[in-house]
């Protein structure tokens, strides 16, 4: 299958695509996209060949073809609605982050188990009692999890999201998560771009 | 020169070898590597082999040097200093999460122009005014500066940080902004995060 280090090239792909069109370009070629991608023709092109795509020889590839494909594999041409638990500081940043306007991801629902929280607005939802997680999955049908809880939480939140039916669950608390081999679980760590940042400063 | 997405597999080797190493392995087949990076033993040993790390034919990798040495390219061996600026939800959260404990990151300082913010421990320091930004870099010699005010004020407090010295920036603002040459600034994004997952949900 494929694997994730892929799968987020290829949203760095759509990215630069998003660009370029904003630039009013049609055609690219390999070597434009390699300088925008910071990744070699050679890398880029076997990625991209498993998504149909062969460019043209001579002329590179059809920008606004490029992205649409790139958008429907990265699943961005549904809604895909989640469900957030933690509505402390991270949590509330990223519910209004997600919480308005239409793109593909919407925040459907958020449950805190602090009483203060309860009825606060963050986006297009207010904050619903932690009892309330597993009716509120039920009814607007959310695929997505985003756990946002304190460490010593995580686990058993964890586990509730899973038994409530959710599809992929993003993870944030520092804990190594017992995971569902059903259900697709990714942990969200800055550390790593901050390590990235650290690697030049040290050159 | 290194690609951004040859350093965040880096970070990921590294994790994989922390966990190895947790479980009291010393020697690692390619094999078992592959299955923990998610990335084929053709592609991480030209990774490696940059690093010097050439495996042992028919015995691997020793799980301890192959650490340290991620760990002192990734630039985990020093102390790097961190400014932020915006202790609002995000910034807040963010704080906390790198303002206590000896890892590497270290925040030094943080400001928000919100007189209701002053005075507010976060981690190990407290919020000052956002007046004080270069002297606390200066005072500090923070290398790194941490971006989490609104879109509106980003391209501004970036060119503070940039003149007031500082090395890198991690923008989290959703905003493309006019970069210095001179500093090696990256975007945070959850939306890559949400893409993975999405990915997987429509296949
Ligand atoms: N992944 C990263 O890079 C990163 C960055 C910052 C913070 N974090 C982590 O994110 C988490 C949240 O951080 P924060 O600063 O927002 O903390 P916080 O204390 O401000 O927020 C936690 C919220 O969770 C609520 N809560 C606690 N237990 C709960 C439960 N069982 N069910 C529902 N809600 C519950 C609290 O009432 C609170 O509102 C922490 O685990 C923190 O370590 C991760
Ligand atoms: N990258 C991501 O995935 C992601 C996720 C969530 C939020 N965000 C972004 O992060 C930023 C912060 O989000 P938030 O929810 O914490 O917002 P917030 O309104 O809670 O916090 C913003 C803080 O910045 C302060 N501020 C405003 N202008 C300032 C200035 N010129 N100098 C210093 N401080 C200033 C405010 O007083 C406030 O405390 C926003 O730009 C938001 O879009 C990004």
């Amino acid at each position: 299958d494929v694997s994730p280090l892929t799968v987020n090239r290829l949203s760095i792909y759509l990215r630069c695509l998003r660009m370029l069109q904003e630039q009013g370009l049609r055609q690219v070629s390999s070597q434009e996209l390699g300088r925008c991608f910071g990744i070699s023709p050679a890398l880029f092109r076997k990625d991209l060949a498993h998504l149909g795509e062969m460019g043209i020889r001579g002329v590179g590839y059809d920008v606004d073809s490029l992205a649409a494909n790139l958008s429907r594999h990265l699943g961005l041409e549904r809604t895909h609605r989640m469900v957030l638990v933690g509505a402390g500081n991270l949590g509330s940043a990223v519910a209004r982050y997600f919480g308005t306007g239409d793109g593909p991801f919407r925040m459907v629902a958020v449950v805190d188990s602090d009483p203060e929280k309860i009825g606060r607005p963050l986006g297009d939802v207010t904050v619903r009692p932690r009892e309330e997680l597993r009716q509120a999955i039920e009814k607007t049908r959310a695929t997505i999890g985003l756990l946002t809880v304190p460490a010593e939480a995580a686990q058993s939140t964890y586990d509730e999201l899973v038994e409530a039916g959710v599809l992929s669950v993003l993870n944030f608390a520092p804990v190594h998560l017992r995971r569902s081999a059903a259900v697709h679980t990714r942990n969200v760590d800055l550390r790593i771009h901050l390590e990235e940042l650290a690697f030049y400063l040290v050159r």
